[in-house]
């Protein structure tokens, strides 16, 4: 079990190194508390962004705490992957620049598993491949499609009732 | 693997009529105005994949999940979810190249399940997904306001997260 | 006690209806639970959004929940005023449509109040009379003045150390 | 009454110099990337007013909202904010057209509290906000990702926030 539990450990957190850095250009990466005692103990998450001084991942920002979750689901499915993933609105508190990168390396594992996201970002939507339109109309949801994300002009409400 | 469609009929705000939602291989964006229906394909699909916790389908309980949403139309007697799989590399352990789950709720709470048309247990479904490493058994389905809980998990809950998962 | 009580109770909802209607077209609305038994029951936040049928709020949308979260705060802070308020993202679940009414109802309010945002959106930051640009250099945060928000060009990182 | 100036020295991110934020009456929006110091800024504004929990000021301890981002510069030995608030309506019960709050933190854990440059004890100055319904009773300093968390109060907490305000 301790075996088991110390390969699938540093699988992730050598996944996770990659994906962090990929996102933010610091380094984030995993740590035992106590090797010892492995099952009675935590598992920490440290980061180094850039331009800052090494820190746990509990007292960084709103953002920031996002970046590190993210990338430590991602580092988990690279591990034990599946053949789609749904992810909705994880992007919310992410700035610009930090929802166009998770853009991206969604974009690139999009060639091994399928992807789907719910945002409302345009950064974000526009690097999908292919877009789906949600409205309400008369009381129930309606569906459009496009092939692209620069076809979107997404009705906010047609005539109700 | 991938899903190709998602079939709803009576399905939450997905209307009491048969609405199909086609979607690609690769990256799929799903976008629109707030409360129009969004998390609820997302519920859809959980719910086809077996998904039994009303909580998690937020909604006070199962028969909650029946499209009610008109006043005109009679609330319809079910709500049906179908998902259409690709199957062109048989990672679902079955010889053909297009798979459709489907799970139909009553009013009574009791769901149908029916594998390519024909009806199935639960557990047959379940396993097969579990082949398939379809199942959500936990992290390839990320709901909406989920990503800041496991933000803020402590170094233990960190641990047993890797614990479950090997 | 109650008398006290049931007073604050009308002039919120009061309050309530005026805010959530501003905000979504549609109508929102305190209801209590036992009104023979107030101090032992709860109170309900119901909701009617547009072309939808009434609904309580815990089972409406996540940005649609913000809303009613958002309206339940300004009731109270009509009722309770204060002479400065600040809200810290609270926007980030919201689309453009809501943000911004969002917005144009927090701009109103300020002629009596200070009031101050958080925000990653633009369409937000347009709306404010004054905005603060914080940015990191040298491991330590900076601040912006802006006159108006048009002049925003925050350098994303100022060279690094 | 309206804040006119947030000066910090040595507070969380803010850095160990002088730092003056100037604020304007009316509507302002603070923005900037994730990471910048947006949330530490309320923090500090919470921190002046008088909060005490390490928990809502996010940090492990108190002594932990002294700036540590420089490796060459020395840890400053004290965390200082500074509120400087325009009073020409005299909401708070102080004959002055301009009023200055500050708190400066020790390593050590203990505060020194000064209203207008005069040392003052930590009840005279939450005596006074509260007259001028400054105080940050809650519902005046809405914190990031509190929003979610008053979306989802059941009834019951609904009622019990309704009956603090009274
Ligand atoms: N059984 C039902 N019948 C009809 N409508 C329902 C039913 N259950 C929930 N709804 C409605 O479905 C609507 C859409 O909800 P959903 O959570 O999918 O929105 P969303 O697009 O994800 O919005 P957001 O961007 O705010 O997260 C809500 O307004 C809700 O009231
Ligand atoms: N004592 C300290 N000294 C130096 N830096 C600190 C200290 N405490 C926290 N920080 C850092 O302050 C940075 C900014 O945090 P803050 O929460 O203010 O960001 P923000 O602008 O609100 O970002 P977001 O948009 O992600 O919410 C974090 O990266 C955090 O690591
Ligand atoms: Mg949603
Ligand atoms: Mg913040």
């Amino acid at each position: 079990k301790h075996r088991v539990f110390m390969d699938a450990f540093e699988r992730i957190d050598r996944e996770l190194r990659v994906i962090f850095n990929k996102i933010t250009e610091g380094s984030g990466w995993l740590e035992i508390e106590n090797q010892d005692a492995i099952f009675d103990s935590g598992i920490f998450l440290m980061t180094q962004f850039p331009g800052k001084l090494p820190r746990d991942s509990s007292s960084v920002s709103g953002g920031e705490k996002t970046i590190c979750a993210l990338s430590f689901i991602l580092a988990i499915q690279a591990v034990f992957p599946s053949p789609f993933y749904v992810f909705d609105e994880v992007d919310a508190h992410l700035d610009s620049k930090y929802s166009g990168k998770l853009a991206d390396i969604l974009a690139e594992r999009s060639d091994r598993s399928q992807i789907i996201i719910v945002s409302l970002k345009d950064n974000v939507i526009a690097k999908a491949s292919n877009v789906i339109g949600v409205y309400m109309s008369q009381g129930s949801s309606r569906i459009l499609r496009y092939r692209s994300a620069m076809e979107i002009e997404i009705p906010n409400e047609q005539p109700q009732q | 693997v991938y899903l190709r469609k998602v079939e709803t009929r009576g399905f939450k705000s997905l209307g009491a009529k048969l609405l199909s939602t086609p979607v690609e291989k690769g990256f799929v964006a799903i976008t629109g105005p707030n409360g129009s229906g969004k998390s609820n394909l997302v519920d859809a699909i959980l719910f086809a994949l077996g998904e039994n916790s009303a909580k998690t389908l937020r909604v006070p309980n199962l028969s909650a999940l029946i499209y009610d949403g008109s006043v005109e139309e009679q609330k319809p007697s079910s709500a049906k979810v179908s998902l259409q799989f690709d199957n062109s590399d048989r990672r679902i352990p079955i010889d053909s190249d297009s798979v459709t789950l489907s799970r139909e709720l009553k009013q009574n709470g009791e769901s149908i399940y029916s594998l390519n048309g024909k009806h199935t247990q639960r557990n047959t479904l379940s396993d097969l997904l579990e082949n398939a490493l379809i199942a959500s058994r936990g992290l390839n389905v990320v709901l909406q306001g989920m990503i800041t809980r496991i933000a803020d998990l402590v170094p233990d809950e960190k641990r047993k997260l890797i614990e479950q998962m090997v």
